[in-house]
């Protein structure tokens, strides 16, 4: 749904800290069922994606943050996790809407996008109830750190930014703010870095388009 | 400042971006 006025104020943060403190750290049954209908079901895959990159996420966190704020990191990500399924099930339903199909094997068996998704999830959390205890030293987590940490490239995660603006409708309106920052820094240099992956879907468009038929005569 | 730009075309989802349409 397109940001409006009344969503803006109606969000507020209490309602998604409400929604993701009483929300489920398991998939949820619906979600379960969208699994169970792909060709290959990607239900361990997802599940041992989380718990590999929760590692990963903590322990860098900690490095970055302070020791002393492991606890923090861990919360934080667990946070991440309770959104990234229920966004990941508000796409599912839209696709499903969209496409008339159930089955979204190939998507949902996809680590990039999975990765992606998280990675959106977790950034919104911290974006949104701070990057550390203390007021100083969260800096160093400040975006495109998630993608380091995740070993993200930053076209890949836009990739799914406004589709999770559109999935999520209880994100505020700065929140939508900062992902939309995050876009922005992306386009503007993020994705021209030299292992991006622009430059190969460019070559490629370009060999699809083949020669130009009738290049345009030299001027004198 | 202006809201969010909704850039996506109709056919356009996480899974025509991700390639596994």
């Amino acid at each position: 749904p397109p940001q409006t006025p009344v969503r803006a104020v109606m969000n507020t943060i209490q309602q998604l800290m409400m929604i993701l403190n009483t929300a489920s750290d398991q998939p949820s049954e619906n979600l379960i069922s969208y699994f169970n209908n792909c060709t290959v079901n990607p239900k361990e895959s997802i599940l041992k994606r989380v718990e590999t990159i929760g590692c990963i996420f903590k322990e860098k966190f900690a490095e970055t943050v302070g020791q002393g704020c492991i606890e923090i990191g861990s919360q934080r990500y667990k946070l991440g996790v309770r959104l990234y399924y229920r966004v990941m099930e508000s796409m599912l339903k839209s696709e499903e809407e969209r496409l008339s199909i159930q089955n979204f094997s190939k998507l949902l068996n996809d680590n990039t996008f999975h990765t992606s998704l998280l990675a959106s999830a977790v950034e919104i959390v911290m974006a949104t109830y701070g990057r550390s205890g203390s007021q100083n030293n969260g800096a160093g987590t400040d975006f495109p750190w998630i993608l380091n940490v995740l070993d993200l490239k930053a076209f890949d995660f836009y990739k799914v930014i406004e589709s999770f603006i559109k999935a999520e409708a209880s994100l505020t309106r700065e929140m939508i703010k900062h992902l939309e920052r995050c876009e922005h820094r992306i386009m503007e240099s993020l994705a021209w870095q030299s292992d991006s992956p622009l430059f190969d879907l460019i070559k490629q468009s370009k060999e699809r388009e083949g020669p130009a038929d009738h290049p345009e005569p030299t001027s004198t | 400042a202006p809201d969010y730009h909704f850039g996506l075309e109709d056919g356009e989802g996480v899974r025509e971006l991700f390639d596994c349409d």
